[in-house]
């Protein structure tokens, strides 16, 4: 039940999908359960609604975690969000305000297969899990196979390096189906997060080019408050700006694609650490890593009601 | 052990290029060693006095310190043992609960 529930250790994929259903059994004034699609072998893509009932279409925030699958710290997050979400509403005031004004799409594990493959059989999978006819390499870069300038700097059209971009745009079904509900609901959607391991950094448009984004004041703000929000509760220092400037050219990327179909903002977090660890960060560090990225993530939302 | 112990002796280097000259000289060793980039996602991505996180098999671990000793590009081992850390992660104590 949710209140065995160890939110402080890593769960593999059935372990996540059943707590999901017991969220959406358990708080049904808060949670709906859906799926926006199937991946490449068949597993439901599923997608939490947190938020008060109420006015239809609210504005909303999209947040995925485990896009790539070695980087486990992203669907441990996804989870805390839920948790904490559900837990300090009506106790926490800005949370309460949070829930009661906007709509949270939390979808903890993005590439199922990936997941699953990284827990029973290759630990630093990163890629989908997708069949290439013609090489024997598995799997695309879900966060290079978005139509986006796609297939271009950063990206690799060789499937069997970490970078493939895919046979084409979207070709992925993970990264269709979560196009396709963003395409549905993006006049509602104000803001898309996508949570990613490890630099500790906050990164937003543009990856694809070294340019400014028309709303930049707005979205550098919103960052800076994002990560002083982080860093007051460890002490913890993230950097943050454009992606391309503070991390490097990439093509293909949720972020930009979100931009570009007009959520205006758009953030990617790369979570800790910046090399101790790795992928492999100890179970004993999800408390605090999720404690201060939720910090953030609350920056960033409380900032949508306000005007800009 | 987990993963059937398949990541024993594997080591993750940490590589700080100072150079253009030592970016090539990198990208060259490491097109010929195969090695799992951690940071940046792939060689092309490597620029000068950016670190670079590869993970390198037991078997080309050796290799790859005497070449980059050779070419005397800095570098560190920040995890000597990939295999241990598999299993600090998830340790006995938590899998236990959750089997």
């Amino acid at each position: 039940s949710e209140s065995q529930y160890d939110y402080e250790v890593y769960h593999p994929l059935e372990e996540i999908q059943n707590w999901m259903f017991e969220m959406n059994r358990s708080r049904p004034e808060l949670v709906t359960l859906f799926s926006v699609g199937k991946s490449y072998e068949g597993r439901p893509l599923y997608v939490l609604q947190l938020g008060k009932r109420g006015r239809p279409q609210k504005k909303s925030v999209w947040i995925d975690c485990g896009v790539h699958a070695r980087e486990w710290i992203g669907p441990a997050f996804c989870q805390w969000f839920v948790k904490e979400a559900l837990s300090s509403y009506k106790y926490d005031s800005v949370m309460t305000r949070l829930l009661n004004h906007l709509d949270f799409f939390i979808m903890p594990v993005f590439n199922v297969d990936g997941y699953r493959f990284s827990w029973n059989t290759d630990r630093f999978w990163r890629k989908t899990r997708s069949k290439n006819h013609k090489f024997h390499c598995r799997g695309v870069d879900a966060n290079r196979n978005w139509k986006v300038k796609w297939c271009d700097e950063g990206a690799s059209s060789h499937p069997c390096d970490d970078t493939y971009c895919g046979p084409f745009p979207e070709s992925e079904p993970e990264v269709k189906a979560v196009a396709k509900f963003l395409r549905k609901h993006k006049k509602r959607m104000k803001a898309y997060i996508s949570i990613h391991a490890y630099a500790q950094m906050l990164l937003y448009p543009y990856s694809y080019k070294y340019a400014a984004i028309p709303n930049f004041n707005c979205v550098e703000s919103a960052a800076q408050n994002a990560v002083t929000a982080l860093h007051s509760a460890y002490g913890v220092r993230y950097r943050y700006g454009p992606a391309s400037t503070t991390l490097y050219v990439s093509s293909g990327s949720s972020i930009d694609w979100a931009y570009r179909n007009g959520i205006p903002y758009a953030f990617a977090f790369e979570l800790r650490d910046t090399g101790h660890f790795g992928f492999l960060l100890p179970e004993s560090l999800i408390k605090p890593t999720c404690t201060e990225t939720l910090r953030a993530v609350k920056a960033i939302a409380s900032g949508l009601l306000k005007k800009c | 052990y987990q993963y059937n112990n398949r990541y024993a002796g594997d080591q993750i280097f940490r590589i700080t290029p100072t150079s253009d000259a030592e970016v090539r000289a990198l990208q060259k060793i490491l097109g010929q060693i195969k090695v799992d980039f951690w940071q940046p996602n792939s060689a092309s991505l490597m620029h000068q006095n950016a670190t670079v996180d590869v993970h390198v098999k037991r078997n080309d671990t050796q290799d790859l310190h005497a070449r980059l000793k050779l070419e005397g590009i800095k570098y560190r081992v920040f995890i000597s043992n990939l295999q241990n850390e598999i299993e600090k992660q998830s340790g006995y104590r938590s899998s236990r609960k959750r089997r």
